[in-house]
């Protein structure tokens, strides 16, 4: 299954949220890939992953695949230039340093993806293409995507098969959802049936009237509407998932019995193990 | 003084300083406009200005701008089809709701802007121009940028004399600061060589070992770099500054007593009073 965590809203746990959710799976037994879709690289930092010059990145195959899409001209003398060699996504694929999970890691030249992803035929599909041969050998893929809604985001919406969006207990956070929801269904409608909602998950919770009137608000506005739910799992605001990534691995690794570990271990049961396909 | 407010990083208080800082300054008696180049539009939403289908915003200006670009065909027959009527930026300008300072308010369509930009020559420059006739009125303009390093903000670095980076004291917002500041060094020598580092704002700051060790890295790094400084003012986690976004107001105005409304104001004073031109 293909999990693509999205929330154009900045810093609400998208990051967070795909590498202890991995984690806590594959502490279940599952096998579990995180795929960096930020420029930012923060998951691939996240959990351990060293990128130099050479290592491939998503965007390695990405870029090959955009370059090399260009057929060869059949009217050519001998012997010119072809496009550049096809990087299967496989090869990009490393171990988390401290983590039970696989990492296809990103880099900051991934920021020109969305202008290269524009040349070509088919653009929104590139990335489940890449992925096809790929996905089937893991119980979940996490597709962790950067703070826009641009073709990047597109690209991870059409190759999975459930969102999760996480969303920070505060008011400006709150105010994306509508038009997330909207773009969402709008990817299901044109670009990829599969697609649902797998549930909106409330990170950073505080005990203040705020997150307990953001927690209110979405679930009034999801109950009943027919799009999905809020999961009844609520990450609480926990130093411990800060100093996490500081420790470069997940909180389950780093600080196995705290709160921020038990929660990912009670949303990771909430959804259920994954399974392949 | 036009001041960019950029952090490609998401979740950072780009918004939230924008507000603040400005409303510090008009509380000092300066005239100041905020500018949001977000397509979340949360500037828009925390002053109180309601954006209806016909209301000017800044992409209004940015897209009449770009496609009014388009010369004249001076060989077409009469009556032909012109470009789109320019808006002046000073069509765009509204009140905040609660505050005293002005508002170029954004919307949703402003995500179209980066791929429209593209079009055109000196895309880089585009908004620098529309500013131009209307920054002169104006003691600061603060320029709200969205969490990308895409052409919008580099349009706000190209027309900024200064940038404000806000970075929440926490492991994963550190590491984006070289490749800001590499970002900015860069715009600065290539399009823009009056544009400087006014300083780096530490927010969302706790009584934690990690928040006190980023401070710590942060002005390390800094010092001595010749690139500019951390500013000295901090600004605490405050829930104050986060229930003052849902009032719709800055929270000078929604809390003037508060941690939150006394850390901006300290701000306001350690970078001065902003001065026309
Ligand atoms: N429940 C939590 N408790 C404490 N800190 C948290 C929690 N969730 C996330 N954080 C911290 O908040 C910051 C923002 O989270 P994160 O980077 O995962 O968000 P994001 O949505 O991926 O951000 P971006 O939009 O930049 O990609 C990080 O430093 C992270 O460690
Ligand atoms: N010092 C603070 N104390 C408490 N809450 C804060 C503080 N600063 C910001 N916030 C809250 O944290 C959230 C993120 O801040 P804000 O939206 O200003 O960041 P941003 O960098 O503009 O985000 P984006 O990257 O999405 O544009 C908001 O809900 C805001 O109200
Ligand atoms: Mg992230
Ligand atoms: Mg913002």
């Amino acid at each position: 299954m293909i999990y693509a965590i999205v929330n154009q809203k900045g810093g609400t746990g998208k990051t967070t949220t795909a590498v202890n959710l991995g984690a806590a799976w594959a502490e279940m037994g599952a096998r579990v890939l995180v795929l960096d879709l930020d420029p930012q690289a923060h998951a691939t930092l996240h959990l351990s992953v060293t990128v130099q010059e050479d290592t491939p990145t998503i965007y390695t195959a990405l870029h090959n695949d955009v370059m090399g899409r260009r057929l060869p001209d059949p009217l050519a003398p001998a012997g010119a230039a072809r496009g550049e060699e096809a990087v299967a996504l496989a090869a990009c694929i490393r171990r988390a340093g401290k983590d039970a999970l696989d990492v296809v890691p990103a880099s900051l030249d991934l920021a020109q993806a969305d202008l290269e992803l524009n040349m070509v035929f088919d653009r929104e599909r590139r990335l489940a293409r890449l992925l096809a041969p790929v996905a089937a050998e893991y119980d979940a893929v996490l597709l962790d995507c950067p703070p826009y809604l641009g073709l990047l985001t597109v690209t991870a919406l059409a190759a999975a098969q459930r969102v999760i969006v996480p969303l920070s207990a505060d008011f400006l956070s709150m105010q994306g959802l509508r038009a997330l929801v909207r773009t969402v269904l709008q990817v299901s409608s044109d670009l990829n049936y599969r697609l649902a909602l797998e549930g909106v998950l409330l990170t950073r919770v505080e005990r203040t009237a705020m997150a307990r009137a953001v927690e209110a608000d979405v679930r009034k506005a999801l109950d009943g509407s027919g799009v999905g739910r809020a999961f009844q799992t609520t990450i609480p605001k926990n130093v411990d998932i800060a100093e996490a990534a500081a420790n470069r691995s997940s909180v389950l690794v780093y600080s196995p019995r705290s709160q921020g570990a038990e929660a990912y271990r009670a949303l990771a049961q909430e959804i259920g193990r994954p399974r392949r396909g």
